[in-house]
């Protein structure tokens, strides 16, 4: 069985 | 193939701040997906461009010997923008691997 991602995608910034 | 993968090699780029802006977008810091900082956008133009040595996909261990490690994607924001404003040095050291 897959293991779930459960920590959040990130935001993206530009710099 | 049973063969190790070797470990990814950290390369240090020198940007020089030669144009207005620095011209990356990053994504990732602690607690996220990416725990650490990713290049996926270089924009034409701007001073990581001109370098020629940064690549979409970098992830960037450490700016100017400062470590992004446990650093959440505000902080190592900061931290490389602050790195482009200064006017102490005319570069920034990126700390940079290839995604493995």
């Amino acid at each position: 069985r897959e293991k779930r991602l459960t920590l959040p995608p990130s935001e993206i910034t530009l710099l | 193939t049973g063969s190790p993968v070797p470990a990814p090699t950290a390369t240090l780029v020198r940007v020089v701040k030669n144009a207005n802006t620095l011209g990356i977008a990053i994504e990732g810091g602690a607690n996220t997906r990416q725990p650490l900082p990713r290049i996926v956008t270089i924009q034409k133009g701007g001073s990581a461009h001109n370098c020629g040595q940064l690549k979409v996909g970098h992830i960037i261990l450490e700016v100017n010997g400062i470590s992004l490690r446990g650093r959440e994607h505000k902080d190592a924001a900061r931290i490389i923008a602050e790195a482009f404003k200064t006017k102490e040095k005319d570069h920034i050291d990126f700390l940079v691997v290839e995604p493995g």
